[in-house]
């Protein structure tokens, strides 16, 4: 099953690796970016891991919800990996505007392998279509927030919110999803 | 099958995205490299995936074989990738000594998605072990063949390198594996 190997690459070549760096990043971050006028909570410090059941990816999330602005990104991480010295990971870190025109912040990207699933049920040779992809993005997402539970290192330090694509007829599902997310966390 | 997936996510994630820009990079290094004593070939022009049927991974390709030094990475590419702004791709570039003590420069790095297989393999609620993990290095060998041997982006931009683990026993498997790749190019 595809989705299951992808949500173990996801954790066994991502998540594990970055997500005990993260409080750190922020906390650089928040330090060079004061007094800019927008809220940080107790949410805006975890990942918040999009996984749309349409698989339906923007490269921006700002494309996808125009109340969504990109700020900056986090400091980079730099490792070793299997022969690329000095691989970069980082985060991009955004904003969300609620009904009042208060500017939220969030750590935010989509899950990449989710591009993965979406790109092979286009390609005939692959293996599977359209019908069977939203499966395997609930299988993906099961998968991993099973992963998750069990994982010390990333514990309290991401959220998974899956989004519905009946929702799609919103043009704000995207920030409202985030900030209904930041609320419950405070 | 798990390999299936990781190698057409190595493709449509990483492979497809990368290669094309490999030239230009290379030319670029070239360029703010001269006269260091390094002998290029054409073989020096493809990305050598190394594939070693053990997956057995070295974040460093020196600590796996001491005729192999690190020289310098490539110049990075950085793409929007499902949120993450300014993604960073790069690669690495060695040298491997041959007998004659001449020094041949090589882009080179291991398939990543080995370090999955490699990994789940010692997770036990991943679901394999390691009897099936050789078998699943081969399917993802053969499934990427498969996928690059159709790529019109990748065509002449790679070489793809099955590393025997009954060789393991020659410290000097690697560069000989290497050296013989650039001599072919010839
Ligand atoms: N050598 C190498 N250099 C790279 O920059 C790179 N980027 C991806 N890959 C490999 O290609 C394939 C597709 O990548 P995708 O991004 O869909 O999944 C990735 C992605 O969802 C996530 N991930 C890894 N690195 C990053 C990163 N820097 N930023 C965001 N997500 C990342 O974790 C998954 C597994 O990563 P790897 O296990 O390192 O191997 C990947 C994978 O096999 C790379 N391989």
């Amino acid at each position: 099953n595809v989705a299951h190997g992808l949500a173990w690459s996801f954790y066994l070549g991502y998540l594990r690796l970055v997500l005990p760096h993260l409080e750190a990043s922020i906390a650089k971050f928040r330090a060079t970016h004061r007094g800019e006028g927008h809220t940080w909570t107790c949410g805006s410090k975890k990942l918040l891991i999009l996984i749309p059941l349409n698989a339906n990816i923007s490269d921006k999330l700002e494309q996808q919800d125009d109340s969504i602005r990109f700020y900056d990104n986090l400091p980079n991480t730099e490792l070793n990996r299997a022969g690329v010295r000095g691989r970069v990971y980082k985060h991009s870190v955004y904003t969300a505007l609620d009904e009042h025109g208060t500017s939220h912040v969030f750590v935010g990207e989509y899950a990449t392998p989710l591009l993965t699933l979406y790109s092979m049920s286009q390609e005939s040779s692959a293996g599977f279509g359209e019908s069977e992809r939203k499966q395997q993005v609930l299988l993906f997402y099961r998968t991993l927030q099973d992963i998750l539970d069990q994982s010390l290192e990333c514990q309290n330090r991401y959220r998974l919110l899956l989004l519905d694509d009946e929702e799609e007829q919103d043009a704000h599902a995207l920030s409202k999803a985030v900030l209904r997310h930041l609320e419950q966390q405070e």
